[in-house]
């Protein structure tokens, strides 16, 4: 429960800067060891690279994104992060050997269209779902 | 019609920061192609019509439904709607709108037909026209399939006329008589009239889909209002002669199956 008290005074601290707030100034998100936490990562996959500009149609690519970053402990405050997440780090904190900390993952995915020839020539115009990471969680 | 993701100070984050070793590309390739699932990368003919399946209609839906995309992921209200069904020439019915937003594919096909055969055996009028729809992914149910026609507006010397044109499923062949033939829809059309044709032949590309055997294509005929049998061009309509942007062409909805299994290699 302590440790929900201090989540909670953390979460205080790295979301609202408190009116006459004297502690140390509210984390820098681009400092580097932010850098590190669970986070999304730009990926941009562009099919004109890839040489296919004779059969795909439209786009000339997609911002793809990935997720990458450590989940440490406290688990980030501004990040979202599952139950099972929570238990998985403590159980590595108490196993570090064997037990892995939790992944950084997609918790939200959109849609893309491509529109492309197939062998025969005909057009096709197809939604791919969750192929856009919007979002990154601890998991 | 591209379609960057650009964040704050409109820079397009760069692919790879170096150019890709061929082997890279290669691994690349197969991965991305695993994800939309395609087995090989396709490669058009250049001969075989590639242009008449009507690409330019399609990137007119690939716009509205990237539009559609765009909104959702902002949570903006589709304010597009009414802009979409009016500025948009190819969705011309609001009905379409509703297939489009459905619909996890659209497919426009090549007309397969490459000589015309003006007149029948009985010397009347007519345009076939046939399509495969078979070539799409196993499994997969149209909700909707439209066969359309451009027509232009004639000439003066017919101005107040009407035509009827005649959609008709061709249900058997026969070497030495004209075919065994099923309605599909009759329309009378003003002479001066100009425009997208649609036609639905929904449960006709249903049925060449369970049976390709039974995919003997479509006839068109033209008749004055006096029943006359009259060609294509005398009435405006466009055939696979005239302006690619304005050819006959096939296109189909298609409801996928959710469940979208990667091969695993």
């Amino acid at each position: 429960s302590t440790g929900g008290k201090r989540r909670q005074q953390n979460r205080n601290r790295s979301t609202q800067p408190q009116e006459g707030y004297k502690g140390p100034p509210p984390p820098d998100y681009n400092s580097s060891d932010q850098k590190t936490a669970c986070r999304r990562h730009e990926l941009y996959v562009s099919f004109r690279e890839l040489g296919w500009q004779d059969w795909i149609i439209a786009p000339e690519g997609y911002a793809a994104n990935y997720c990458d970053g450590e989940c440490s402990f406290p688990l980030n405050a501004h990040m979202n992060a599952t139950n099972h997440a929570i238990v998985q780090t403590l159980v590595h904190l108490m196993n570090p050997e064997n037990v892995p900390k939790p992944c950084c993952a997609p918790t939200k995915l959109h849609a893309i269209s491509v529109l492309y020839f197939d062998d025969n020539s005909n057009v096709i115009l197809k939604k791919y779902k969750n192929m856009v990471v919007r979002a990154c969680g601890c998991h | 019609g591209s379609n960057h993701s650009l964040d704050g100070n409109n820079e397009v984050h760069g692919f790879i920061h170096r150019r890709l070793r061929t082997h890279e590309k290669r691994e690349m390739q197969k991965e991305i192609l695993s994800i939309l699932g395609l087995p090989h990368r396709p490669r058009p003919h250049l001969w075989h019509g590639k242009y008449n399946s009507a690409p330019l209609f399609m990137l007119d839906l690939y716009n509205t439904m990237s539009s559609e995309e765009k909104s959702q992921v902002q949570g903006m209200p589709d304010r597009y709607e009414s802009v979409r069904t009016t500025q948009s020439p190819h969705l011309a019915t609001y009905q379409e709108t509703a297939f489009l937003n459905d619909a996890d594919m659209v497919m426009s096909f090549v007309n397969l037909v490459e000589y015309d055969r003006d007149l029948s055996p009985q010397r009347r009028h007519h345009k076939e026209f046939k399509f495969n729809p078979s070539q799409i992914p196993e499994g997969e149910a149209v909700t909707a399939a439209e066969f359309r026609l451009y027509k232009e507006c004639v000439s003066h010397s017919f101005r107040n006329d009407t035509f009827l044109l005649k959609v008709y499923q061709v249900v058997k062949e026969h070497p030495d008589r004209e075919a065994d033939l099923l309605l599909l829809e009759s329309r009378r059309l003003w002479a001066a009239e100009e425009g997208w044709l649609e036609f639905d032949i929904t449960a006709t590309s249903n049925l060449w889909l369970m049976n390709a055997a039974h995919n003997l294509g479509l006839q068109v005929s033209m008749e004055t209002s006096s029943g006359q049998s009259i060609s294509f061009k005398e009435v405006g309509l466009v055939g696979r002669d005239g302006a690619l942007e304005k050819q006959p062409f096939m296109v189909a909805f298609f409801k996928v199956s959710e469940v979208h299994i990667r091969t695993t290699r």
